[in-house]
């Protein structure tokens, strides 16, 4: 339980003062040694909030190395705990929701009146009066897609293990087992034997957790909504590549599998308020290599109609997997040389990417929108489990 | 109201975050 230390006896005009000497103390209790534990039931990126408290007040008594050195240690600081905890996916989104935080404040209290249309009054008794900033902005900017990429990374590298048994050899709906291709043995992805299996629900799982980590967190939405695009990227990426290579998985009854799968996540998006974050575009390839695996495939018709359907999928792609797909049983015919030709003569006018598997590391490149808080630097309570005495509320 | 400064705020030149790393590289050196 936290306890909060409510010190509101003098006219708290929002700015923090302290000794320079207890910069190294500020900078460990705030940022390096800090467990984001720590501040569970307090306003989500209370260090940002305390960090720029303390800049306002060096600002305010006209302290220029103060700036520069508070500025320097706390970048430095974050950058420590980053490298540190560079597989903590927890850490790595606290402290990009606390980087990206700061940054808006240097943006909301600028002063630059583009960044003040949302502050009430008080506000903007709370900007900046002595130093223009814009430089720190740049850096904290530059910091903030460091925290992101790690994130990205962090986050990727938990999920990676699980896409292609939960989305490919994973069977949920029931009765399907029946109808799998025959002859083929079921396929682990690991290289050592054993149950390595993934369901569906446990990508919906470690996708909730991620979820509600940030948005305890107080990340922007439209940071996660980018985290969530980024990973439904690499589940299409890794899926299809996996689906290109893999005779076994190239049947009928795994393309209905898998458009049930990604139904689910589509779903699990619709569900977070994340449909419009351009998440589910990014599987369209997957869908199309779904919809191709269930479609006819023998007469000019359903050529025609497979050109239709799969756009997002480059003559390469569609000819591998015609090539691959494996009838279901002794009454399924298998696809014709002269089917094939048929699509390829039909698409032969697309301009296709050469390489047929997709780069399952491509990044998109992210953006951070300003996002302006409601909240008053007078109202902020800094809590005792901060160990933060030393800073003179002023 | 906002109130404004009476004169323009002055830029704090800032390194670049590299530049800052080499810096507390070289500080972490420094020290013991």
């Amino acid at each position: 339980r936290q306890v909060t230390v409510q010190r509101k006896e003098k006219n708290f005009q929002g700015m923090l003062e302290y000794y320079k000497e207890d910069e190294p103390l500020l900078i460990r209790n705030l940022v390096t040694d800090l467990k984001p534990q720590t501040l569970s039931g307090t306003v989500p990126c209370l260090p940002a909030y305390i960090l720029y408290m303390c800049i306002r007040h060096a600002d305010y008594v006209n302290d220029d190395l103060k700036v520069h050195s508070l500025l320097t240690s706390t970048i430095n600081g974050v950058k420590k705990v980053l490298k540190k905890h560079n597989d903590d996916f927890e850490m790595t989104s606290f402290w990009l929701s606390n980087t990206c935080r700061l940054l808006h404040c240097l943006k909301q209290y600028s002063g630059d009146e583009g960044f003040m249309t949302q502050n009430t009054p008080k506000q903007n008794e709370h900007c900046l009066k002595n130093f223009d900033l814009t430089e720190y902005r740049q850096v904290l900017s530059d910091l903030s897609i460091q925290i992101y990429q790690q994130l990205i990374k962090i986050a990727e590298g938990m999920l990676q293990p699980m896409i292609v048994s939960a989305m490919l050899e994973n069977e949920s709906i029931q009765g399907l087992s029946g109808v799998k291709p025959t002859g083929y043995r079921k396929r682990s992805s690991s290289m050592v034997d054993g149950d390595n299996s993934y369901s569906l629900d446990a990508i919906i799982r470690q996708m909730n957790s991620f979820h509600s980590v940030m948005c305890d967190q107080g990340l922007d939405p439209e940071i996660i909504q980018q985290v969530f695009k980024q990973l439904f990227y690499m589940i299409n990426a890794v899926a299809l590549n996996n689906l290109l290579l893999r005779k076994d998985v190239c049947s009928w009854s795994t393309g209905m599998q898998l458009r049930y799968n990604i139904s689910q996540l589509e779903e699990w998006l619709r569900g977070k308020n994340l449909h419009q974050s351009g998440a589910a575009e990014t599987m369209e390839p997957l869908i199309h290599a779904a919809q191709l695996l269930q479609l006819k495939k023998k007469t000019p018709e359903d050529a025609e109609a497979i050109c239709t359907l799969c756009t997002s999928l480059s003559t390469q792609q569609i000819v591998k997997i015609l090539n691959l797909y494996t009838p279901l049983n002794e009454f399924e015919e298998r696809v014709t040389v002269a089917f094939i030709r048929t699509i390829q003569a039909q698409l032969q006018d697309r301009n296709d990417p050469q390489q047929l598997l997709l780069d399952f590391k491509h990044m998109f490149p992210v953006l951070f929108p300003f996002n302006p808080s409601s909240l008053t630097m007078d109202s902020i309570h800094i809590p005792a489990a901060l160990n933060l005495e030393f800073l003179n509320e002023v | 109201t906002s109130q404004r400064p009476a004169r323009p705020r002055v830029l704090l030149k800032a390194p670049t975050l590299a530049e800052m790393e080499e810096m507390n590289i070289s500080e972490e050196e420094e020290s013991p």
